[in-house]
């Protein structure tokens, strides 16, 4: 089994879904029955329980469509693409779409809705793709499994219990006393006022907010963003990083924690690294970077230390001459020592403690102060 | 002189073997000029992902049951990466 990069699961145990449409090719009850039965399945191996809303936004919205139906992967006519579905999260996450070209029947003769709906309904909880051809969660879709023989491999069930653990002990037997879970502290300090970063940077369109052993992971298609161990996605980066910015014209991103710097290509770490800093011409004095910002039009990156910065370009992969120059003088407004800064559609945001100043490069000017965490929409 | 079917039918498994390696298997937009160069490194270590993944004879090579598999139904979740 596999599960999702970055391992998304649902961090409470009781999950709402909605059916928000119907195909023609099955009876309404014979959808809601199937629907039931799916994720009974998961239910019976899980502490999970799940319940049916009927209107407004459950965590698992269950939708036939054809074609383009608004998430830019489309469904493909009849065949080859069945169904597709989202990992653990809000919005669109979790949810659950089934292309209606197909012909969806209660037995083998067609697409056995069942069996795709209990494959789909693994990938809301989390579970990504199979090797085992015998799991569930095996990609292909098997034309010779009706209805009956619907259930899930070992392998579906290491899996899925590997994301919530077994289901509770049967109530005859003495239950221990459990923990109170704590809170996940993103969703806890996501919010907090005083909120700062170690480093901030974009990645494929998406911008990363890395803090401690954490980071948020903001995308455009969701309000509230996710959190993750950093080591969820790469488990050799450190922790407490200093400095983060994104080549996008190498599709890399470049971690610097004290005097080395590691190199991710998505979820990907660079073979090579880390590299000392030093390899990028700073002087021996310069120990550490406080923050870093890639100019895509310029291509040059900016580096900021203490109260000077230095500027590297990145075609010629060698530091400019007439460096260090001071920050204050040539960014005015930013005169506070820098946690973390990263770009966004021509304007640079610099952070320091928890706030954020947001400078228009072509201007020299600050032309916003804000919060550090106003892009978590609080 | 129209091509002769089978070059054609080549074609046509290039361009689902393509999208197949885009759609599922991380194989990034960059790599299509190598596709059509079936032997090129990177595109036979896709080849090989791909069948060690779905359970088939690991050749490297484009071969019938590789391109039987592509054709059948499936999930639209990719096997590999984000």
């Amino acid at each position: 089994f596999t599960t999702f990069p970055g391992m998304p699961k649902w961090s409470k145990t009781h999950l709402t879904y909605r059916i928000v449409n119907y195909t023609q090719d099955l009876p309404r009850d014979a959808v809601d029955s199937d629907v039931e039965k799916a994720l009974k399945i998961w239910e019976e191996v899980t502490p999970l329980t799940f319940s049916r809303i009927y209107e407004g936004e459950a965590d698992i919205m269950i939708t036939f469509a054809v074609r383009e139906h608004g998430d830019f992967f489309p469904f493909d006519g009849p065949g080859k693409v069945l169904a597709h579905a989202y990992p653990p999260g809000p919005g669109m996450n979790g949810d659950a779409h089934f292309d209606d070209d197909e012909h969806w029947t209660k037995d083998a003769s067609g697409i056995n809705f069942l069996l795709v709906a209990a494959h789909e309904l693994g990938h809301s909880l989390g579970l990504y793709h199979s090797t085992n051809t015998e799991a569930l969660m095996y990609p292909l879709y098997n034309t010779l499994k009706g209805p009956a023989r619907v259930r899930l491999s070992q392998d579906d069930v290491t899996g899925i219990q590997s994301l919530y653990g077994p289901p509770p002990a049967s109530p005859d037997s003495p239950v221990e006393p459990s923990e109170p879970e704590p809170p996940a502290p993103g969703t806890l300090a996501m919010c907090d006022p005083a909120l700062s970063f170690d480093a901030i940077s974009t990645l494929r369109g998406e911008i990363l907010f890395f803090k401690d052993r954490y980071f948020w992971r903001k995308t455009f298609r969701t309000l509230v963003p996710e959190f993750h161990p950093i080591s969820s996605f790469w488990p050799s980066l450190p922790s407490g990083i200093d400095a983060a910015y994104e080549v996008t014209s190498r599709d890399s991103v470049f971690i610097f924690k004290g005097n080395k710097f590691w190199a991710i290509r998505g979820n990907e770490e660079q073979a090579g690294y880390p590299r000392g800093i030093h390899t990028l011409g700073f002087p021996p004095t310069v120990r550490k970077i406080d923050a870093a910002i890639f100019d895509k039009e310029k291509q040059k990156t900016y580096f900021f230390v203490e109260d000077k910065y230095w500027r590297f370009d990145e075609k010629r992969q060698s530091m400019e001459p007439g460096y260090p120059k001071q920050i204050a003088e040539d960014f005015p407004g930013i005169d506070s020592k820098l946690d973390a800064a990263f770009e966004s559609f021509g304007f640079f945001y610099f952070f320091s403690g928890s706030s954020q100043f947001e400078f228009d490069p072509n201007a020299k000017k600050v032309t916003h102060v804000l919060k550090s965490n106003s892009w978590f929409n609080c | 002189y129209p091509l002769d079917r089978s070059a054609r039918d080549e074609d046509s498994n290039m361009d689902l073997l393509q999208d197949y390696l885009e759609k599922y298997y991380d194989l990034g937009k960059e790599m299509r000029q190598y596709v059509r160069r079936k032997d090129s490194g990177p595109i036979v270590k896709k080849i090989q992902e791909m069948q060690k993944f779905l359970g088939l004879k690991v050749t490297g090579k484009l071969d019938s049951d590789t391109v039987e598999v592509m054709h059948k139904s499936r999930c639209g979740v990719p096997d590999v990466g984000h």
